[in-house]
């Protein structure tokens, strides 16, 4: 008891901006070993959507895990969904437990 | 003693 439960929420981000506008810092076999946000850009889509937030951590993007994903391989996945034609929006899993 | 495992930091992208 008194144990807080690790809780996470789907942030769904529309493409409202011509850049993501995030930094994320970590990856598999480094100290932060999920991708956490570290700075939210003005005028960039995440800033727009207003529902990330810096320090929160990205587990999943589109329903796909990056749990034991390299930072670049992470950063690649998370640049390929902005970019792609498919759909006007990332949906982002994040969590504020670190 | 106790073995401390550090691992590297990590690099930061902007996207």
């Amino acid at each position: 008891p008194g144990l807080l439960e690790p809780t996470s929420c789907l942030v769904r981000v529309p493409k409202s901006a011509s850049t993501l506008g995030i930094a994320i810092e970590g990856g598999a076999n480094t100290r932060q070993p999920l991708p956490r946000i570290v700075t939210i850009q003005r005028g960039g889509s995440a800033h727009n959507c207003g529902q990330l937030k810096v320090g929160q951590v990205i587990l999943e993007v589109n329903g796909v895990s990056l749990r034991g994903r390299e930072h670049r391989e992470a950063a690649r996945l998370i640049a390929e969904a902005f970019k792609t034609k498919e759909k006007d929006y990332i949906d982002f899993l994040v969590t504020e437990f670190n | 003693r106790e073995k401390r495992l550090t691992l590297p930091p990590s690099e930061i992208t902007l996207l």
